[in-house]
């Protein structure tokens, strides 16, 4: 699932602010 | 002490909504009724004020053309223009929510894959609970509550644009008469978001689990912030049945848009989203 949502992923993984979009 | 960590637990969820979402229901609220001491909001009501208006947000997809085209042309590029610019800030909510999901207690020790799936599932709910703070009868706050854009202009607009909100609207004046607080919000944004029955979740037990928590914060939340409001908790639970309906309509209604407007595209994160949806 995490494949077909790389961007969600992304912002699941990123660890401190909200990634630029 | 099981009371004084629902506590906690409502205080660290109403912080980490503060940290993460930049309008908050007070906010919004004081706009609309006047009583703030920034300035009054730019109001759009029609394609002019809708241009002057677009000057003051950040519109990052398209350039502006509206000088080589004829006066349907213009309707027609700043209709989806300004959608543009609409799916970009949903872009950045969803951002916000993701923030906000990851400081619920609990949530990133979940399997990464069901934290996708409560995302996807959970953030367009979110985002219409979101916005209905920033809704009245008359029409809507948008841009970080500088510009309040009227419900009869976005009725205007040609199809499909003019059905995308009205249902929002509908359901905000109704959601608005139960009078959350921001802290109240916060609680049920999480509930929202730990939705154990979201398709494909592969362990559900640790979810409701923490569901079942945050939902007893919730109860003694608002016991305790509106003591007089009678069936307070069942009511707020019972606005879950229609947030799921009017994201299938939503769903819907893009995915048509999709096929239909030739010059449509979507972002990105909201394909991802919107994708196998419903």
């Amino acid at each position: 699932l995490k494949e077909k949502h790389k961007i969600l992923h992304r912002l699941l993984q990123n660890s401190s602010s909200p990634v630029d979009l | 002490p099981e009371s004084a960590d629902l506590r906690a637990l409502a205080r660290h969820l109403y912080e980490s909504y503060l940290k993460y979402f930049p309008l908050t229901k007070a906010k919004a609220r004081a706009i609309l009724s006047g009583k703030t001491s920034d300035n009054a909001p730019f109001v759009i009501h029609d394609m002019k004020s809708l241009v002057e208006g677009e000057q003051m947000i950040n519109c990052r997809y398209m350039p502006l053309h509206e000088h080589r085209r004829s006066d349907l042309g213009i309707m027609h590029e700043v209709e989806l223009r300004f959608f543009h610019s609409y799916q970009s800030r949903s872009a950045e909510a969803i951002s916000e929510v993701t923030e906000f999901a990851k400081s619920i207690p609990g949530f990133i020790n979940l399997d990464l894959n069901d934290q996708v799936t409560l995302l996807k599932y959970g953030v367009i709910e979110v985002m219409i609970i979101m916005i209905s703070p920033l809704m009245n009868k008359d029409g809507t706050l948008i841009s970080y509550g500088q510009i309040f854009m009227t419900r009869e202009f976005l009725k205007s607009l040609r199809k499909p644009f003019c059905e995308m909100m009205e249902p929002k609207f509908e359901f905000s004046i109704k959601f608005n008469m139960l009078e959350l607080d921001d802290c109240d919000m916060a609680l049920f944004l999480a509930v929202i978001i730990l939705s154990g029955d979201r398709p494909g979740l592969l362990d559900v037990k640790p979810i409701e689990d923490l569901q079942e928590t945050v939902l007893h914060s919730l109860e003694l939340q608002l016991k305790i912030n509106h003591p007089d409001s009678l069936q307070l908790f069942a009511k707020v639970l019972q606005k879950m049945t229609d947030l799921r309906q009017l994201v299938t309509d939503h769903v819907q209604l893009i995915q048509m848009m999709k096929e239909t407007e030739a010059d449509w595209s979507l972002h990105p994160l909201l394909q991802e989203i919107m994708r196998d949806l419903y």
